[in-house]
């Protein structure tokens, strides 16, 4: 929520600015974006007309390196390096740190050698140093690290831009949690019917039994 | 309206001061009203103190049969059951501190004292009853608040009595019999012996609209804490000392039923009625226990299925 | 709204909140616990 609040700002910044440009300024606002240190979301700024537009120019690569920081991890970066245009150091690192929200998706509990490779890290100071200063100093995750079992347990991890097909499964989970909690609701109720129903019996039996000593009594 | 509470009118307190009327009657007061300020300072003291006694005073003022408590403060005292007039101590402290309270503009004056009995109850003890007796004689008006932070915290509300001694040798009338608490073995005696010395007042609270408006700030977080936190796991040691002084109880009704089995026939009536209360006791005893218990484990169960039963 | 689908989604990812068989013995033993104390009080009701 927090890091929602600090971007929503830059996001209507940026996407203002994308409105009124074309060509290569626009490109310029796309590097700008990607570089920003506070700015880890970029499903706005790819649904602008001009963004769009992009695909099928000269500038295409702009709008498939958008597409990269939106829903892209530093691998997919590697891997497609040929056709994709150079990226400036702040974009690496901006890279690196949404490739740990993307790990964080899947797994709460990041093994170092995993996040080492994964962020082409060599060592595991460095690894800690970018976990620290990077992620959890920018408030894009929260989490511990153990250094005995060489894990990064997460306990908070920033939302990445959603891919049309994720929103499925994120509906279903919805469901079920919400179907969860009727459920329980419902349990609840029945559980204090059932004790208001049980005290009442109980209430009664108690009567019963006081009538019934008093007439033993009565007649002792 | 809500606010008007908080004004200070010195002329009617210098007024209230003159006429004495507590002075006829020992049951003149009947009321106390806590600001929510005062009551989260003291319990949130109370409940620093850990399992030792702390002890603070209230200031505020005075409205017909009622206390009104606007703020507390700490005193730099400990273990107040330790001896009379434990606050002694910080005499020098509390001069200071209302000194330096009326230069900035704080006006009411104190108005009672308020200490802590970690897990055995609100009562006063043989001490806290001498304690309030001096304080009424020298300080008129003045209120004895106990705070149990132990039992807030596993009953889930604060646990608060607000009480006021009669004078020596004063014979109190008949009262309604007060709600039932627990009272540990070892404090039994001390309770049974003074607990005809001093009567409850009825608390109240009240806030100001400020503090209705920073209350609702902070309701998620109040949220967030309660949803965290376990009672099962936070007061275990009280539990764990409620059954110890359940089962001493126990043996305790044990071997005064066995010794009287013999001449149970000939006891009188009363007396048995007496054994039977006492068993009686300990089954609501363990009964609080129980429910207390079997609370936390329901909160623990909800929070397992709404929390760790959903997957992606 | 994609801000508000972000904030679902990394609330979702956070569930389920605990899960490792140390938690499930933890929880277990604590309601086994809790059993025991109420089945002794209704002993000692009894």
């Amino acid at each position: 929520m927090d890091i929602e609040q600090k971007q929503a700002e830059l996001i209507e910044q940026f996407v203002s600015r994308a409105e009124n440009l074309r060509g290569g300024s626009l490109a310029n606002v796309i590097v700008e974006a990607t570089s920003h240190p506070s700015l880890f979301a970029f499903s706005e700024i790819l649904s602008v007309p001009s963004v769009a537009e992009l695909q099928g120019t000269e500038y295409s690569v702009y709008l498939d390196v958008l597409r990269l920081f939106a829903h892209g991890t530093w691998s997919d970066y590697k891997s497609n390096a040929g056709s994709l245009p150079p990226l400036q150091p702040d974009q690496v690192l901006k890279l690196k740190q949404l490739s740990v929200l993307t790990l964080a998706e899947t797994d709460k509990v990041l093994p170092y050698d995993q996040l080492m490779q994964q962020l082409d890290v060599s060592n595991v100071r460095e690894l800690e140093d970018f976990l620290i200063n990077e992620c959890m100093y920018a408030g894009i995750v929260r989490g511990k690290l153990d250094q005995l079992r060489r894990c990064f347990e997460v306990q908070f991890a920033a939302g990445r831009d959603l891919r049309p097909e994720q929103i499925g499964s994120m509906l279903q989970t919805l469901t079920t949690w919400l179907n969860t909690s009727e459920n329980l609701l419902l349990s609840i109720q029945e559980k204090i019917k059932w004790a208001d129903t049980m005290g009442e019996l109980d209430k009664k039996h108690r009567k019963e039994i006081e009538e019934r000593v008093e007439d033993v009594k009565k007649t002792l | 309206d809500l606010d008007s509470i908080y004004v200070y009118d010195e002329a009617a307190q210098s007024q209230v001061q003159q006429d004495r009327p507590w002075s006829q009657d020992p049951n003149y007061f009947k009321r106390v009203k806590v600001s929510a300020l005062a009551l989260l300072k003291m319990v949130v003291h109370a409940r620093s103190g850990g399992t030792i006694e702390v002890m603070g005073l209230m200031q505020g003022k005075i409205d017909g049969d009622a206390f009104i408590v606007m703020d507390a403060f700490a005193l730099p005292v400990e273990g107040t059951e330790t001896r009379v007039n434990a606050q002694a101590d910080a005499y020098e402290y509390m001069v200071e501190y209302s000194q330096t309270n009326k230069q900035a503009g704080r006006l009411e004056n104190v108005v009672g004292w308020y200490h802590s009995h970690p897990g055995y109850g609100c009562w006063l003890s043989g001490i806290d009853v001498s304690t309030q007796m001096l304080n009424q004689q020298y300080q008129e008006p003045f209120l004895a608040i106990v705070i149990d932070p132990t039992r807030t915290v596993s009953a889930g509300k604060v646990e608060i009595g607000a009480f006021r001694t009669y004078p020596e040798g004063h014979i109190p009338p008949d009262e309604p019999v007060s709600e039932y608490q627990t009272i540990p073995l070892n404090k039994i005696e001390d309770f049974g012996v003074h607990c005809k010395q001093y009567y409850a007042l009825d608390v109240t609270y009240f806030k100001s609209s400020l503090d209705c408006h920073l209350l609702d700030l902070l309701w998620n977080k109040y949220w967030v804490n309660t949803l965290s936190s376990s009672p099962l796991l936070a007061n275990r040691d009280y539990v764990a000392g409620q059954i110890s002084d359940l089962a001493e109880k126990l043996e305790q009704a044990e071997n005064q039923l066995s010794h009287s089995r013999m001449g149970s026939f000939l006891v009188a009536p009363q007396r048995k009625k007496e054994e039977e209360s006492q068993v009686a006791k300990i089954t609501r005893d363990s009964l609080k226990i129980t429910i207390e218990q079997v609370h936390g484990l329901m909160s623990q169960v909800i929070k397992d299925i709404l929390f760790n039963s959903v997957h992606q | 709204e994609n801000s508000l689908l972000r904030q679902v989604s990394s609330l979702l990812r956070r569930l389920p909140a605990i899960e490792s068989v140390k938690f499930q013995d933890d929880f277990l033993m604590e309601y086994n616990d809790t059993l025991l104390i109420t089945y002794l009080a209704m002993f000692t009701n009894c």
